[in-house]
């Protein structure tokens, strides 16, 4: 189905973003 | 970590639900010691995806003849769109301020929006999924409530051309959303009332033989006939009734009963 390829898509982007956004902090830790 | 009752579902959120709550707890203990990188390209792509989702959400909800599908994806749908606007923003921030608190704050709020309207959504499709199995399973109880009045051999072979086709795309799509559960007892549940009305439909049509041959031939014994014939009847529809329950359920609802 396709509303679930485009469900993917947002949580891959998301995470991806989270992981940019989490890096610097896990640098600190 | 939210509880996904499909296997599909599961694989969709999980990945991002593990990233969020990590999110959560990296950001409490390093505070804001160092500064935020820029977010602008990785928000981009999320305000994109969530851009296509909404247009296939809506083309779900244009082509869709569920009501209540109609009635509760919109509202998922402006969530997650809320969601991606505060990314934006919280990006546009951090690019002023790398160190700015409340941007960060903005940023957990708008992952953690994502997810759970990112979930609502899928669960609101998922259920709509479980109606059309259940649309199926009604049809068979519709046939079974009228396995009673079959008098003739002509009615008989009639009621097995419709009851057939219909069984079979119950027992494939019972099938199919076995194997999609995260829940093992709902799915080990769902194996067994299957095979059940699978074991059951041949004695059931035989006893419907049997009830009709003894008609012919003078009538003595039809009663016990016709009693062995509504047995079989209700047993098969008790099994479908709970293959219907079932479906129904996800682990939240396990859980609260617990």
């Amino acid at each position: 189905e396709m509303i679930l390829e485009a469900a993917k898509s947002i949580t891959t982007a998301t995470s991806a973003l989270i992981k940019a956004a989490s890096a610097a902090q896990r640098e600190l830790i | 970590m939210p509880v996904f009752h499909t296997k599909t579902i599961e694989s969709i959120l999980e990945p991002v639900a593990q990233q969020v709550s990590k999110l959560v707890i990296l950001h409490e203990e390093a505070e804001d010691g160092i500064p935020m990188p820029d977010l602008e390209q990785p928000v981009k792509s999320v305000s994109n995806a969530v851009f296509n989702l909404v247009k296939v959400g809506r083309d779900t909800i244009n082509s869709s003849d569920d009501p209540i599908l109609r009635q509760d994806m919109p509202g998922a749908l402006v969530r997650v769109e809320r969601s991606s606007r505060l990314l934006e923003e919280a990006s546009g921030r951090l690019k002023d301020d790398p160190f700015s608190p409340p941007a960060r704050k903005l940023l957990i709020e708008g992952s953690g929006g994502i997810l759970q309207a990112t979930s609502a959504l899928l669960l609101c499709f998922d259920e709509s999924e479980v109606r059309k199995i259940i649309r199926e399973c009604h049809r068979v109880l519709d046939y079974l409530a009228v396995a009673e009045v079959i008098g003739t051999l002509d009615d008989l072979v009639q009621f097995l051309r419709d009851l057939s086709p219909c069984l079979s795309r119950v027992s494939r799509e019972v099938s199919a959303r076995e194997k999609e559960l995260t829940h093992q007892v709902h799915s080990e549940i769902l194996i067994r009332c299957l095979d059940e009305v699978k074991t059951l439909a041949p004695i059931l049509i035989c006893s419907m033989k049997i009830y009709i041959h003894i008609l012919t031939q003078g009538g003595k014994g039809a009663e016990e006939a016709a009693e062995n014939r509504n047995y079989l009847a209700q047993r098969m529809t008790d099994e479908i009734n709970e293959i219907i329950r079932v479906l129904q359920l996800t682990s939240y609802d396990e859980e609260q009963s617990d």
